[in-house]
């Protein structure tokens, strides 16, 4: 069975897709199969590995509403052991859709664990969320094994982890009683500011061993390399971003082997 | 009657509450009576403006579902000639609690724009969106005159745009007919990077007049303000951030004037 990480902080622009995106590939290279479910309507990760709206023939929107199976949604990603499930605009309405739904919690829940997956061979499945505690992303939290945190390294960040550790709550209550936290990673991190070194302290101290040692730091090839449809490890090998991102893939994987 | 903005992007993290209180300030500092209606369920711009959880007694939440007179939602922000009707958690659920309610996408148009509220003597109203193309941004756009878009000089930024020009043509045509473009800000904008010389030269190409002049450079004093719930005008007065948005509320009432 895959293990399932959902990506989720519902603070918009804190790196969820960057680290979906990168994280995933950091895994693929390591010889792991990955599969990158895209939730967001935006669909930046989809796009991120340059999967254009009319390459999208079946999308995250048909897994979860139209009961179409993940085999026929999985497509390639043009990185080698990384294939992604495409997300679409169609997913706005997918919360309003869902409202009266029966067990509309559990819809992706099924959809990812569904026997016949198992043919896919994952040993990872990573859920991108969009920036809101919404339907989408209690699905993708109902489905997981466990939650990683992106938490941009800036004032407004902290503000909202309550809430989400709230949430994570409800859904362990309700749901999902095996969802735990994988881990926190502070993104966009720049050592010569004090607001980062302020928010990491601050973190570390309210969340301890779950902040990850591994930090992501600003750095511009990781902004670039989306628009070249590529991961940063493929677009700039030796950036710090590349090297930021492999060596998370390590520790988290460090972590799982402890479990 | 007050001009109503609609500060809007789905894309997360772009500054759409960065703008809504400094923008908002700089037009109180020139004399405008100005009202920041925050409908985000995370609650940013309260934050951000000092407005704790506990000091909330009316919100956005009970002005758009629960029917409380603007007047009893309104209260002070700190800062002369701004006030705040602040946001709650509890919005997270408005999306659906809106869902089965007749007229469900002029609930905040009529609370707005219902007579007694004349009695504020507001010049402007700024709405702060959450990162989505939801039942509360759409609430928004009919609710406004007029949508002001904050664009991150980012790759990913651009990818979201021709959705919300979308939405918007809809709003237009199905409830709000007189909703225009007020304009378009570049945000977090870096002079040394080539993407973001490369997003403002693709953004000008594609929406021509409408992107403003004034463009809001990347700027720690802005990301540090919200930490002393103060707006960057009052933080760090003369800050390139500061001046970035006294520059923009003169363009904006500028390009207002020859209307
Ligand atoms: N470490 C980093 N250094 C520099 N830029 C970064 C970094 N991480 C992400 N970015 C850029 O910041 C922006 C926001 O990142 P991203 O889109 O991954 O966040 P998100 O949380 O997925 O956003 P949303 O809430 O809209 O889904 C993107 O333009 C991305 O390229
Ligand atoms: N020009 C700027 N320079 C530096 N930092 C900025 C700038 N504008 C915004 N920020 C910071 O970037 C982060 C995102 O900005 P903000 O929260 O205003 O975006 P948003 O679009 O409202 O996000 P959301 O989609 O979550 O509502 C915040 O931490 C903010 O302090
Ligand atoms: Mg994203
Ligand atoms: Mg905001």
């Amino acid at each position: 069975q895959p293990r399932i990480m959902a990506i989720a902080n519902q603070k918009g622009g804190v790196g969820k897709t960057t680290t979906a995106i990168n994280l995933g590939a950091a895994l693929a290279e390591s010889g792991y199969k990955v599969l990158l479910v895209d939730l967001d309507p935006q669909g930046n990760a989809s796009t991120g590995l340059g999967i254009g709206h009319e390459l999208r023939k079946y999308t995250t929107y048909d897994l979860v509403l139209e009961g179409v199976e993940l085999q026929r949604v999985v497509r390639d990603s043009g990185v080698k052991g990384l294939c992604i499930a495409p997300g679409t605009t169609d997913l706005t309405s997918a919360d309003i859709e869902m409202v009266s739904m029966a067990r509309r919690s559990f819809l992706l829940r099924n959809a990812l664990r569904h026997p016949e997956t198992e043919a896919l061979g994952l040993d990872f499945m990573l859920l991108d969320c969009p920036p809101a505690l919404n339907l989408l992303t209690v699905n993708a939290m109902v489905a997981a094994d466990s939650v990683l945190i992106p938490l941009q390294s800036e004032f407004l960040a902290l503000e909202g982890l309550s809430q989400l550790m709230l949430t994570l709550r409800q859904v362990r209550d309700t749901a999902n009683p095996d969802l735990r936290i994988e881990g926190v990673v502070l993104t966009m991190y720049d050592g010569r500011n004090k607001l980062s070194q302020q928010v990491a302290n601050d973190a570390r101290e309210t969340l301890g061993g779950l902040v990850y040692d591994t930090i992501v730091p600003r750095n511009v090839r990781i902004s670039e390399a989306p628009g070249f449809a590529i991961p940063v490890i493929d677009y700039e090998t030796e950036s710090k971003g590349a090297q930021a991102y492999r060596a998370l893939a390590k520790e988290l994987l460090a972590k799982q082997a402890q479990m």
